[in-house]
Formats: structure tokens, C-alpha cells, sequence
């Protein structure tokens, strides 16, 4: 009964002067919206640029934000996000909204002296984020 | 008893507080699992935060593969789209020198056999082999315009070589002035011994030099500086190694286990290929 309660609560009251503007703002898409920012880190900061030689800088970035409601075009979502959006909105609250993950990642070449003292170039896959998506 | 539970309470806060880095954050609980569930580049990390290499590199090999490291990724790390090699991996490795050069750096042909032992643990079985050199570093007076003839006998001691096989013999010619590294192929070499997991290789090298204008000379002053490194190129077939041509056909991705490696790391250009044309007949 509660639940039916909590839902009914939540329909939009369709009052006579009802506020088309008020009405759009839903699709407006979040002030904050998901999208990607920069954390430029040196492994100095780290205490490990004694052994990882380069590159001096690394910047993985990440990926914050409020996942529109409209999702489909902007971030690539499938269309389970926006099946996961109703449901969090008209079912069940409990059920999280679509969260602003990346999406895409690019690689990272590292140059490390290693423990015996021989020196190593390695290629890392998945090291820096390059596109946020909604999931 | 109440001070000594005191006592214990704060020392276990202590403990905690001391494990707070955020690597211990990402490492289970249970000591053992770490090297299944942490990706080489985290395990390498948490096994060392802070600590620093026991042995440093010669600073001639540090140096050049920074250069390599230049002609590879961009500043920010990200490796360049232009390179075409398959190699995700480059190791170098320095030889424990059995014997000592000969004094004043200035060696003189013919060379004596100079015993050289790599020790190359860190090669992961995951890696295969696509190229080794061996990169001999030339003191700044070798500067001169003439072009040498050099050849130079590789013998592998330690694995014992199967009975018969020659060391080979290489004529290897180049002109000094543009040289400041020497770099001699030895992949047909070494690749029966890494891909056997050989991981100690104790070698032994001479070369002798003369010049191509005036051969009555003899043997030619060689202008090494110091004993050779090896250098591996390899491809590293894990799951969080870069595979450059693979992002190209993003359909194949390496195998995540060791025993499906071996049909999937060799090939690994025909695999490539065929990946192309699939994608290519599909499309």
C-alpha cells in the first residue's frame, strides 16, 4: 500500500494552469552534466618517479556528472539506460539512475627501471579515459 | 587490564591507519590473491610503492631508451598512431661482465672474447620474442668519416647450444661518424632460448674491425665504451597490454588465458591479416 502510496505522490499533478515551461525543464539536460575532467597527476606526487622514468605527467581522467534523462543520442547509451531511468522514476527509486562511467579509454606507455636494474618500455591498455557514457 | 586494552585499541588503529594508502585499498585482503586479481602495471605498483630499484641502470642505456620512449609516445604517454612495430614491450637489459674490458675504455681489435651473462627474469611468459639486439655504445672519439667492416663471433655458452651449430659469423659494416650506438641483430639467436623460458644467457663476443679505405691497416681500434646491453622487442599478449594493430580491428581482443595464448600471440601478424580481410569482406 505504501508504495502505491509513494507513486501516486509522484505523478505529476496536472493542475489547470499547469507550466509548460516547468513541464520542459525535465528534458533540460542537469547543470552538472556527465562529461569527462582532467586530473593531471606526476608520479613525483606518488613517490614513484625513482623507478617510473616517463612520463613525467599523467593525466587519466574521469568521468562526473548527472546522466540526462534523454541519453540515447548524446552518450552512446543503450537503450537499457533509459529502460533503467523509467524504472528508477516510475517503479521503483531503489533501483539506481544511469551512472556517468567512461566510456572509451586510450592507452599508456610507461618507462620503468625495474627491481634488477634492467629497463623496460611497456604499452598499457585502458589508462586514460577518452569518452564518459550514462550506463 | 584496562590500560593494556587501552594500549591494544590504539596500536590497532595505528595498524589501520597505517594500511589507509589507497593502494592497500585495491589490494584483497588475502595476501595470495594479489597477483591474480591486480593488472602487472598495479601489482608492480603495490608491490613498490616507494621503493626504489635495487640496481640502477648504466646511464648510456637509461639514456637511449628515453630516446626510444621519445620516438614512441607523446609527451602525455600516449603512443603515437604513426609507429607501425608490434611490439608492445621494449626491455633492456645490462650483462654482468665476466671479464673486464681492456683499460682506458680504448679496446683494440681483435677484440678479446669479452663473457657477458644477461639475466632476463623479468621476461613474463606472456611475452614472445619479435627481435633482440645486442647495442654497443661508441665513445665519443670513434667520430670519424671512414666506414668500417666489422666481424664479430657470438658464441652462447650457457644454455649449451645443440651440438653443431656454428656461432654465427656476421660481416657487419657501418660508418662510424653517423654512429653513436651500434645496434647487431642476434633474434635468430635468442629466440629458441627465451621462447624455451631460458631466462640466464651467458654469451661471448669479438669482433674485429677494419677499414674499408685502407684494409693494409689491419685491425681497426674498436671505440667501445662500455660492454653491450641486449634489448628484447617483444609483444606482450596479456589483456592489459596495448595491442596497437588490434584497436584497428577492435572484433579480436587478446586472449585473457595463458593457455589459449600460444595460438593467438604467434601469428600474430597473419592473425591480423586475416582479421583485416573479414572485416574488410564484411564491410
Amino acid at each position: 500500500g505504501q508504495k502505491a502510496v509513494s507513486l501516486e505522490a509522484k505523478k505529476p499533478h496536472l493542475t489547470a494552469s499547469f507550466n509548460l515551461s516547468e513541464y520542459f525543464k525535465q528534458f533540460l539536460f542537469p547543470q552538472n552534466e556527465c562529461e569527462l575532467h582532467d586530473f593531471r597527476l606526476s608520479f613525483s606526487q606518488l613517490k614513484w618517479d625513482n623507478w617510473i622514468v616517463a612520463p613525467h605527467r599523467y593525466n587519466p581522467r574521469y568521468c562526473k556528472g548527472d546522466c540526462p534523462r534523454a541519453v540515447r543520442h548524446r552518450y552512446g547509451s543503450p537503450v537499457h539506460t533509459m529502460v533503467q531511468n523509467i524504472i528508477y522514476e516510475k517503479l521503483d527509486p531503489s533501483v539506481p539512475r544511469p551512472s556517468c562511467v567512461p566510456g572509451k579509454y586510450s592507452p599508456l606507455s610507461v618507462l620503468t627501471i625495474e627491481p634488477d636494474g634492467s629497463i623496460a618500455y611497456k604499452e598499457y591498455e585502458d589508462m586514460i579515459a577518452t569518452r564518459c557514457t550514462c550506463r | 587490564s584496562q590500560a593494556s586494552r587501552g594500549e591494544a585499541q590504539t596500536r590497532a588503529s595505528a595498524a589501520l591507519e597505517s594500511e589507509a594508502d589507497p593502494w592497500s585499498l585495491l589490494l584483497p585482503v588475502e595476501e595470495t590473491d594479489r597477483s591474480g586479481l591486480l593488472p602487472p602495471l598495479f601489482k608492480v605498483l603495490s608491490d613498490r610503492r616507494g621503493e626504489a630499484p635495487k640496481l640502477q641502470p648504466d646511464s648510456r642505456a637509461l639514456y637511449y631508451m628515453k630516446k626510444l620512449y621519445k620516438t614512441y609516445a607523446t609527451k602525455e604517454g600516449v603512443p603515437k598512431p604513426s609507429r607501425s612495430h608490434l611490439y608492445n614491450t621494449v626491455r633492456l637489459f645490462s650483462p654482468y661482465v665476466k671479464q673486464e674490458p681492456a683499460p682506458g675504455n680504448q679496446v683494440t681489435g681483435p677484440l678479446p672474447m669479452v663473457d657477458l651473462l644477461f639475466n632476463l627474469d623479468r621476461v613474463t611468459a606472456m611475452e614472445h620474442l619479435l627481435k633482440s639486439v645486442l647495442l654497443y655504445t661508441l665513445n665519443n672519439s670513434a667520430a670519424s668519416s671512414s666506414t668500417v667492416t666489422c666481424v664479430w663471433d657470438l658464441v652462447v655458452k650457457e644454455p649449451t647450444m645443440p651440438s653443431g651449430k656454428a656461432p654465427p659469423r656476421v660481416p657487419y659494416s657501418f660508418t662510424l661518424k653517423k654512429h653513436k650506438w651500434i645496434e647487431m641483430d642476434v633474434t635468430s639467436l635468442l629466440q629458441p632460448l627465451v621462447a624455451s623460458s631460458e631466462r640466464s644467457i651467458h654469451m661471448s663476443v669479438n669482433f674485429t674491425c677494419t677499414k674499408d679505405q685502407a684494409p693494409e691497416d689491419g685491425v681497426f681500434n674498436m671505440p667501445l665504451s662500455v660492454p653491450p646491453s641486449l634489448i628484447l622487442y617483444l609483444n606482450d599478449t596479456s589483456a592489459q597490454a596495448y595491442h596497437s594493430w588490434h584497436s584497428l580491428h577492435s572484433t579480436w581482443r587478446p586472449s585473457q588465458h595463458p593457455g589459449q595464448d600460444s595460438v593467438a600471440a604467434h601469428p600474430v601478424k597473419e592473425e591480423a591479416m586475416e582479421v583485416e580481410r573479414s572485416a574488410r569482406h564484411r564491410r
